[in-house]
């Protein structure tokens, strides 16, 4: 494994995304198959989160009531079951984003841009997590975000964080040494996109620390392949 | 798991008192707090429907100030500070913001395929 490895230098990731109040668990979706979609193809290509706001209302056989619900949220396996029966995802200015889920289903299968292929989740190893990241692209995890809430930048380590998982995002590199005084040591960390535009965090990424599941980054990590489309 | 308000329900670890600061907060985070608050509604673009509302908002930035000067103190490797969240409390950041659904501690499903194990060494 590199050191260090950032899908945003090898062209695998697309501009940040500004959710609004409408999170969908759909950006850790997309953002994972738009990766593994320019793996396939060769084309970096932005995909319709709108479309999972919309049409997924996938639930989990594991918990009563639990399903993908527009903007009240989801769970980013439900909705890559969705992409995987419905055929694929739009492109995003097919579906453009609009932050409610008040209109209807407008998916158009003569324009699906990426399709999945498979999804699998990831032990909980950080080895594996990083050997998946390189080898299959970005990767969907949960997160327990809540110092994300006043998170502006460097790794965010925090002595005690919470495992309860509130949060969809996307792991697109990690780095061998995050400066971190406090410890006297220079600390591995995770590279993560968020989904609250560029003006949160490092210019809408956030750096966690690596080595001990800390806020539940390790805990539900999912890989997902894609297959080869022609797209419209 | 930790309580729903678990950030603030944690045990703190002491820490030398100079120790991470956040460069965007002063000592005492309630000082210029109106000051702050007055670019924080000028950089995110934030307007109220009526005084209420605004006092309302003035004192959960306020307390969202606190907030980011405990989180700065348990994660001194970061900066934590003002963000277009001040504004929210932590219940409306969770439901409005947040979007994992799941009542429970979420778990892996137990019928998802398993990714197959990796090389990781040469």
């Amino acid at each position: 494994l590199p050191e260090d490895f950032d899908w945003r230098d090898h062209g695998a990731v697309t501009e940040v995304k500004n959710q609004g109040s409408c999170d969908h668990a759909g950006v850790q979706c997309t953002g994972a198959l738009e990766g593994a979609n320019y793996l396939a193809t060769g084309n970096l290509v932005s995909l319709s989160e709108q479309q999972l706001v919309d049409c997924d209302h996938e639930c989990d056989p594991e918990e009563a009531g639990a399903c993908d619900s527009g903007c009240n949220g989801g769970l980013m396996n439900s909705a890559f079951e969705y992409t995987l029966k419905a055929g694929g995802l739009m492109k995003e200015k097919d579906y453009p984003y609009t932050g409610t889920d008040r209109g209807t289903c407008k998916f158009d299968k003569s324009k699906i841009a990426a399709s999945v292929s498979n999804f699998s989740v990831v032990s909980l190893d950080e080895d594996q997590i990083a050997a998946n990241l390189v080898k299959n692209g970005p990767l969907a995890v949960a997160i327990n975000a809540v110092f994300m809430q006043t998170y502006v930048g460097g790794v965010s380590c925090p002595y005690i964080c919470s495992k309860r998982l509130d949060h969809g995002v996307l792991l697109v590199g990690y780095g061998s040494a995050g400066y971190a005084p406090v410890r006297m040591k220079e600390k591995p960390y995770w590279i993560i996109k968020n989904s609250w535009g560029e003006s949160w965090g490092e210019s809408g990424f956030y750096k966690i620390c690596r080595g001990r599941n800390i806020c539940g980054v390790d805990s539900m990590v999912s890989t997902v392949a894609a297959v080869q489309t022609t797209s419209q | 798991s930790l309580p729903e308000n678990s950030d603030d329900a944690l045990i703190r670890q002491v820490v030398d008192a100079d120790a991470g600061v956040s460069e965007t907060l002063s000592d005492d985070p309630l000082l210029g707090a109106e000051h702050h608050f007055t670019l924080f509604k000028k950089k995110y673009g934030k307007s109220y429907a009526n005084q209420e509302e605004h006092n309302f908002r003035f004192k959960v930035f306020q307390k969202n100030l606190k907030r980011a000067r405990r989180h700065q103190r348990m994660d001194p490797s970061a900066i934590h500070g003002v963000t277009q969240f001040s504004d929210l409390t932590r219940s409306e950041f969770k439901r409005t913001v947040l979007g994992l659904r799941g009542s429970r501690r979420l778990r892996l499903p137990t019928d998802a395929n398993t990714a197959p194990i990796l090389p990781t060494e040469g």
